[in-house]
């Protein structure tokens, strides 16, 4: 049980770490495109 | 000293005499050299013939079932290449196990020491040495379970020992036992991860890991979560080295041989000792300035303790923890120790060290930097056309990648109240659910910066606190089993 809760934790983490990374990869390009 | 005037004595055993004393009449403790999950070890002068040997004291109430297959795992052994044991004592309330000393302490600790990574050259002897104690330790058919290079001691000499096999496992062990056992994350091979069942060769596998470790001061995704790495692990293709132009061609095949995922293509030891890389391997000479150089500084930064300590005219105290400071050589075998220790020297190392260049947040940013000029080759192909066309105007029409996202952006203020509210929101919360991403939307680049800078600490919080939810759960039912033992 231990384990699953801390691969729950865990694939959380890491697809809100992908989301924030994709739009933080986002916003340079539109910025690299504006300058 | 006293081991350079007694090279060639190599103590076997202790006689039955010494077992039967007090441990403290049979040995001078001179200083501390470590400290690891479940106790600490010592240096000590063995009186009957002036030879150093090693102690560790582990306090009885620590996992006794552990240090038990620790000791019978060594006393089965009997190589150059594995640190030997000599016996061991009952003293109050803590074991004492006597063990070869290595003077030149772990691997890892002479990195730590220097501040520097080692060569090549080194490498070779201090790998070819290892799988000497691997070969053996394999066709004794035992698996050691934690290599790394803080479990790699070298003596004075510069002989390469196996040590810690306190997780270390027969292969007649069951599945379950094995399912229990956890290395250290960051060189624990795939299929011991995935808990698809493993052999010997898992070995292999770390001691690759290992071999990067010793060439870059730290294994791949050392900068990453340990929890993460260990989904990665199985998941990602071998890890290979952060600048593989640095290396021969022949050490990088061999790191490749040692990091195959598949366990049944993956060489053994014996198989190893005859790799280009290994039979071009130096003799253990080689390594004697190396050793030299951080024993001279261990020496130094302890001598530097000692003044500062009677300068100060500290408490007693004092003196160890500066020593420790100088020594410390290995975090035991204990999954958290082992973590820790990691960390701790990735950081370290990190700090001062040439070889120690990537971020995790830089290097992870990169990698899906690439991937999106990938993937938007086609919208680039398509955007040129449009550009072309509306040159004439002088006027680049804008890209329809930027009109996606500045409409998501739109709805997203629309949602959020003008994206304050948003914010604040998603301020009130941990880690938005599943799907819930809006916010995303509405943060700046610094914002999303600092959010990603904090994911770590939160996600290790977010554990520390189930851990200790499970460990509440856990500790009536320990209570009940030791009760149950005592009345036994």
């Amino acid at each position: 049980l231990f384990m699953k809760e801390l691969e729950h934790i865990v694939k959380s983490y890491e697809a809100y770490r992908r989301a924030l990374l994709s739009e933080a990869d986002a916003r340079s390009q539109r910025q690299q495109w504006y300058s | 000293v006293q081991m350079r005037n007694n090279p060639r004595r190599q103590l076997k055993k202790l006689s039955e005499d010494s077992l039967t004393k007090q441990p403290e009449e049979v040995f001078d403790v001179l200083e501390k050299l470590g400290e690891g999950s479940y106790g600490c070890v010592f240096k000590a002068n063995y009186k009957e013939t002036g030879e150093i040997v090693a102690i560790k004291q582990v306090p009885v109430e620590s996992d006794l079932q552990e240090i038990i297959k620790e000791i019978s795992i060594m006393q089965q052994c009997n190589s150059p290449h594995v640190v030997r044991y000599y016996g061991s004592y009952f003293k109050n309330s803590d074991l004492w196990i006597v063990m070869e000393y290595c003077g030149a302490g772990s691997v890892s600790d002479i990195i730590r020491i220097r501040n520097k990574t080692l060569s090549e050259e080194e490498i070779a002897t201090v790998v070819h040495s290892t799988l000497k104690g691997l070969e053996y330790l394999h066709f004794m058919r035992k698996i050691h379970r934690d290599i790394k290079a803080g479990n790699i001691l070298l003596n004075a000499e510069g002989q390469a020992k196996l040590a810690d096999f306190g997780v270390a496992g027969q292969l007649t062990d069951t599945m379950a036992k094995r399912n229990t056992v956890i290395g250290t994350p960051f060189w624990m091979a795939p299929e011991v991860i995935q808990e698809i069942g493993y052999n010997c060769v898992a070995d292999i596998w770390s001691l690759g890991i290992t071999a990067i470790e010793m060439a870059e001061g730290k294994p791949p995704y050392a900068d990453i979560h340990p929890m993460r790495a260990i989904f990665m692990i199985p998941t990602n293709p071998p890890p290979t080295f952060r600048n593989p132009d640095l290396w021969s061609e022949n050490f990088r095949d061999f790191v490749s041989q040692c990091l195959v995922k598949n366990p049944e293509n993956r060489a053994t030891a014996t198989q190893l000792l005859q790799h280009p890389f290994i039979k071009s391997a130096k003799p253990n000479s080689v390594l004697k300035s190396m050793i030299t150089d951080a024993m001279e500084i261990k020496l130094k930064k302890q001598e530097e303790a000692l003044q500062r300590e009677q300068e100060a005219e500290d408490e007693d105290n004092s003196d160890e923890d500066e020593v420790d400071q100088g020594t410390m050589v290995r975090a035991g075998t204990g999954d958290s120790g082992t973590i820790r220790a990691a960390g701790s020297l990735a950081r370290s190392l990190s700090d001062t060290c040439r070889t120690m260049i990537e971020h995790e947040d830089t290097g992870t940013m990169q990698s899906q930097l690439g991937t999106m000029v990938i993937n938007s080759d086609e919208e680039d192909e398509e955007e040129c056309g449009t550009m072309k066309r509306r040159d004439e105007t002088m006027q680049p029409v804008k890209p329809s990648f930027l009109e996606y996202f500045e409409q998501k952006e739109k709805e997203a203020n629309i949602q959020n109240d003008g994206g304050r509210k948003g914010e604040n929101h998603a301020d009130n919360r941990k880690l938005p659910l599943d799907g819930d991403l809006e916010g995303v939307m509405t943060w700046s680049v610094e914002e999303l910066r600092k959010r990603l800078a904090s994911l770590d600490p939160q996600m290790e919080q977010e554990i520390e606190e189930i851990r200790q939810r499970y460990q509440a759960k856990r500790q009536p039912i320990l209570d009940a089993i030791q009760a149950k033992k005592r009345l036994q």
